[in-house]
């Protein structure tokens, strides 16, 4: 099976600093 | 296994768009600010505990979607500014805590927080794996009991969080910790 989806808040969490 | 799939079936699965947009929506509420809508980690640790064993399908859904994506999130923690990573580590133990996982995925989430405590002291790796520590030590002793051979204790270091430190060691002899430690 294909790697889930990243939920969008966390890409955002990880791109904020 | 450190692959998710391979511990746990449930987090195997495709999830529609719908259960991810309601996964994202309550994890942004943890991370969002006023006046925003928001929830507390232990609102949201409420509400798993709920959808965990939910007659209703799609809250069980939305519970294995929450759960694998917070794991697989593991590997970007080290990305998050550290009030994030603080708010995740007590999420990350608190599902430990209140048992949210069982059997490998609880084996799973434990050496996740033993990996980050053997990261550098002051590192941020190692602070989300005393935040997450802190959050379920008062469940140790039952881990000690059947996962023997890994020692926490011995990651932790001397010369600080020596509370916990006795904690766990208070836990692996399966005896509970002076009333005057529970602070």
């Amino acid at each position: 099976p294909s790697a889930p989806r990243r939920l969008p808040i966390f890409n955002r969490i990880s791109v904020s600093e | 296994p450190s692959d998710l799939s391979q511990v746990w079936p449930e987090a195997n699965q495709h999830f529609s768009k719908e259960i991810d947009d309601e996964a994202n929506s309550y994890f942004q509420r943890i991370y969002n600010h006023p006046p925003h809508p928001t929830m507390s980690v232990d609102e949201v640790l409420e509400m798993l505990q709920r959808f965990k064993d939910s007659t209703i399908k799609r809250e069980r859904e939305v519970f294995n979607c929450m759960l694998r994506n917070l794991f697989e999130e593991y590997r970007f923690f080290p990305q998050y500014p550290d009030k994030e990573l603080h708010i995740t580590a007590c999420l990350f133990g608190g599902i430990i805590e209140k048992g949210l996982v069982t059997y490998m995925a609880l084996g799973l989430a434990l050496r996740y927080v033993l990996e980050a405590l053997r990261k550098p002291f002051g590192s941020k790796m190692y602070y989300f794996g005393i935040a997450a520590l802190d959050r379920f030590k008062n469940r140790e002793s039952d881990y000690n009991k059947a996962k023997k051979g890994v020692d926490l204790a011995d990651q932790i270091s001397y010369y600080s969080f020596s509370n916990i430190k006795m904690y766990i060691e208070y836990g692996q002899q399966s005896r509970d910790p002076p009333v005057k430690m529970q602070g």
